[in-house]
């Protein structure tokens, strides 16, 4: 039979409600149901073919269209480049109050110490109360050399100074943590697209919460729009986050997600695998 | 933008000729719409307009300006119901007062410790803020910084027993002559078990007159379920939702006062000890509908 709007009107419903229900931001399920909806009318299934299942794959594919979109990105082939060339290699790390950049950073120098590359930290945090000590107990548990000055001096000069010291004493990767802001403080966010120009990062890392709801869409149009990103990580997927929130901001950013936080623990950081998110959610 | 949101949907009910039920349910429609880009849960949204449209479908014969009052008096209403009225929180000045602060990872917790000592203290109470975190790197030395940014002293012990320091201090404040006592906690959420279990013998054991729940003012749809875990296992008495300084307009913390059956209390707006308010349901609703 061919599939009417009629026919396919309660599946898409109950669609758009799993897909809200699994923390996808609510501009992305209307995108995800339209496209989906489009291709199912006037589409022909055999009497025997469930409407059901013919749905579930449109949606998967939609899905992987979604994910496989970005530009997929090696980090460890951009690194090696550089470190060949005897240049370290500099990350800079941003992202909203409270998602887990000082945390992530510490993750990240644990995977990259276990593939051999010297790291060292940048505490480009020079504001937030008890920000530095963080970062420095971070730096002592790993054995990382640290950066840093006195709290409200100049971000961007740590970061600079951290970069030059790479240089000097021949560190791989430089990683450069910076405050939590909101993406709405205009001068907050010119701070931050300042810290990246004078310290020119090779890569700009977005960590996002996976609990965020809708405004994680906010938060990373206005990072990318404002200074800039070229990767996400999400952290907190082991708050049993459905990971809805991968979806909303690869949608909205066009940008690959490398890696998700799933504790708060050093190895508590996976490669993220788009395939077993969609398994995820369509279970 | 949301602004335009509730407005529109309301000026395009009653400038139909004839209010029949299909533009109530569009109406409903939009109200869904609003609730849900504002990270409301989706069963609360779909349970909060069915109760709406119904009322409106009983009552549309009313003329447009009625209508309209009706239409946002009922919307304000259910919210209400959910949220809360204004509560303040008045403890004794007399005997001691014990807060325990709880919540996921990151909400915000440190932070309003010390603006809760801040705002206590100008209304005369005798402060004392323990750091009862002993996994954070840092946490101490970030509630130390903004203890004294706010005068106030912060007990802590450098033993790996959150309980044992949460007691110790509440008996090293009394014996300062303390009144009114403020314990931060490690972030937890509900899939740490131990954190839970700790989180519940850490109530049973100081006996806090509140639990404020944090929740950040980002959260989506999780935060039912994550409520939900924190009130089954401890006393949750109110709810303090933070980064409202932010787009966040906050439906997760209107789901959690649902999930917890407990009322908003307080609203943080901003990093600084200064940016704290009184909860307020007009201005939250507005902040959800526009
Ligand atoms: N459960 C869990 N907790 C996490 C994860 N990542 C970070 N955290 C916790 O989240 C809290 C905040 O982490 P931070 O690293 O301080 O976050 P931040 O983005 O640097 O915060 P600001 O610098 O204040 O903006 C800490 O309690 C971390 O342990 C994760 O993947 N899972
Ligand atoms: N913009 C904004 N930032 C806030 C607000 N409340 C807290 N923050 C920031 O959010 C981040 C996390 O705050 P914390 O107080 O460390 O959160 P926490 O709940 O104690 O975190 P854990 O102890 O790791 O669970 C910090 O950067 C704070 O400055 C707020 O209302 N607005
Ligand atoms: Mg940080
Ligand atoms: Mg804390």
């Amino acid at each position: 039979k061919t599939l009417t709007e009629q026919d396919i009107s309660e599946p898409i419903q109950q669609l758009e409600v799993n897909l809200l229900e699994s923390e996808v931001a609510y501009e992305a399920v209307q995108y995800i149901i339209s496209s989906i909806s489009s291709k199912l009318v006037g589409q022909k299934i055999s009497r025997t073919e469930d409407k059901n299942k013919f749905i579930l794959n449109l949606l998967r594919e939609t899905l992987l269209n979604i994910f496989s979109h970005p530009t997929q990105l090696d980090i460890f082939q951009e690194i090696q480049k550089k470190v060949e060339n005897k240049i370290p290699y500099s990350i800079m790390f941003l992202g909203i109050n409270g998602t887990g950049k000082t945390t992530t950073i510490a993750k990240m120098s644990r995977l990259l110490a276990k593939k051999g590359y010297s790291v060292i930290l940048a505490a480009s945090d020079t504001y937030r109360a008890g920000a530095i000590e963080q970062l420095e107990t971070h730096s002592q548990n790993l054995g990382l050399k640290i950066l840093k000055q006195k709290y409200g001096s100049d971000p961007a000069a740590v970061a600079r100074d951290a970069k030059n010291y790479a240089t000097l004493h021949n560190y791989h990767v430089v990683l450069i943590d910076t405050a939590g802001r909101i993406q709405t403080s205009k001068n907050l966010m010119e701070e931050l697209a300042k810290i990246k120009r004078v310290s020119a990062p090779d890569l700009t890392i977005f960590v996002g919460d996976s609990l965020a709801g809708n405004d994680l869409v906010l938060q990373a149009r206005e990072f990318l729009k404002t200074v800039g990103f070229d990767a996400i990580i999400l952290t907190k997927m082991d708050a049993d986050a459905k990971g809805g929130a991968s979806i909303s901001v690869v949608y909205a950013t066009g940008k690959p997600i490398i890696y998700i936080g799933t504790g708060q623990g050093y190895d508590d950081i996976q490669n993220f695998d788009a395939e077993w998110l969609i398994n995820k959610l369509l279970s | 933008r949301v602004k335009e949101g509730l407005q529109a949907a309301i000026r395009k009910l009653i400038e139909k000729d004839v209010v029949d039920e299909a533009a109530i349910k569009e109406f409903v429609r939009d109200i869904q719409r609003e609730l849900l880009q504002a990270d409301v849960n989706v069963k609360i949204v779909f349970d909060l307009s069915k109760s709406i449209e119904s009322k409106l479908l009983t009552e549309r014969t009313k003329s447009g300006v009625s209508l309209k009052e009706r239409a946002i008096t009922l919307l304000y209403d259910e919210m209400v119901k959910i949220m809360g009225n204004e509560a303040k929180i008045e403890p004794p000045q007399d005997k001691l007062y014990v807060i325990l602060l709880v919540g996921i990872q990151g909400s915000g917790k440190t932070t309003f410790a010390a603006k809760l000592a801040k705002y206590f203290t100008k209304k005369g109470y005798k402060v004392g803020l323990i750091c009862a975190d002993i996994y954070r790197p840092g946490a101490y030395e970030q509630l130390k910084t903004l203890g004294d940014s706010v005068s106030t002293e912060v007990f802590w012990e450098k033993i790996n027993d959150a309980v044992k320091i949460a007691n110790d201090g509440k008996g090293y404040f009394v014996s300062k002559g303390k009144n009114l006592i403020i314990v931060d906690t490690a972030g937890r959420h509900k899939e740490e078990r131990s954190l839970l279990d700790e989180m519940r013998r850490m109530e049973e054991s100081i006996s806090p007159d509140l639990t404020l729940l944090v929740i950040d003012g980002t959260i989506g749809q999780q935060a039912y379920n994550q409520a939900l875990a924190f009130a089954k296992t401890t006393k949750v008495g109110g709810l303090v939702v933070t980064k409202l300084d932010g787009t966040a307009k906050g439906g997760g913390a209107l789901t959690a006062a649902a999930a917890t059956g407990s009322k908003i209390l307080f609203v943080s707006n901003g990093e600084r000890v200064d940016d704290i308010e009184e909860f307020s349901p007009t201005r939250f609703a507005g902040r959800i509908l526009g």
